[in-house]
């Protein structure tokens, strides 16, 4: 599933 | 990842050490504020909570832990180990956590991305905890300000953890400003609202650190 791209930063 | 991040995370965790060195090797705690050490594993907690389900990469599940480990390790020296508790001046730190925490919870589940990543798998729950963290994030150094204040001598390894806490998000922000100019539609104003918040809090700061290094005085901030 698609996951936040935000979610690549600590 | 891009240089400015790299750096961030870099001085994020040395400040992380820095802290953790002070509190392990002179098992002093002095002019450090609980309430935000508190804060900050709060602000881990809410933020990894995805740490086993969504893998990204072995750099990013080992500082997650790191941070996690150090955060909550800090708040246990400083709560029951029996020297270091000794030296948490509580009088000083008398900044209430729920007055940051219950605006930031309210603002969290009024304002945060889902309604923009319908598609998104990610739970509204986990939505509303990242950016809660996010929100938290930004006030959660406002006791350890307040209680620099109250501290008449600030000792160096108590100026340099505060100053690495607030290098670290002022690198993110460069960050945000390569990543927006280098990959398209990457905007995310909730993250950089509160990112600037947080790091407009240690202006003051910086600027009285600044001067200390500049005319080689010891750091002492207005009360």
């Amino acid at each position: 599933p698609l996951r936040q791209p935000m979610h690549d930063e600590l | 990842m891009n240089i400015f991040r790299l750096a961030g995370d870099m001085t994020h965790l040395l400040s992380v050490l820095v802290l953790l060195l002070k509190i392990h090797t002179i098992k002093s705690c002095a002019g450090i504020s609980l309430k935000t050490q508190e804060l900050y594993a709060v602000v881990f907690a809410t933020r990894y909570l995805d740490i086993f389900t969504s893998y990204i990469s072995p750099y990013n599940t080992m500082m997650k832990l790191i941070f996690l480990g150090s955060s909550f390790s800090i708040v246990w020296y400083m709560r029951y180990h029996k020297i270091v508790r000794r030296s948490y001046d509580k009088d000083q730190d008398t900044f209430r956590p729920y007055i940051l925490m219950l605006p930031c919870l309210i603002l969290a589940l009024l304002i945060n991305e889902k309604f923009t990543f319908k598609e998104i798998s990610t739970s509204f729950f986990l939505f509303v905890m990242w950016t809660f963290s996010l929100y938290l994030e930004a006030v959660a150094i406002l006791p350890q300000l307040v209680m620099l204040q109250r501290t008449r001598n600030i000792d160096n390894l108590t100026g340099q953890y505060v100053f690495l806490l607030g290098a670290y998000r002022a690198l993110y922000i460069l960050n945000w400003i390569y990543r927006y100019f280098t990959e398209e539609h990457f905007v995310h104003w909730i993250t950089w609202i509160s990112g600037l918040v947080q790091t407009l809090l240690y202006a003051d700061f910086f600027y009285y650190y600044f001067q200390s290094w500049k005319n080689n005085v010891k750091l002492q901030l207005p009360a």
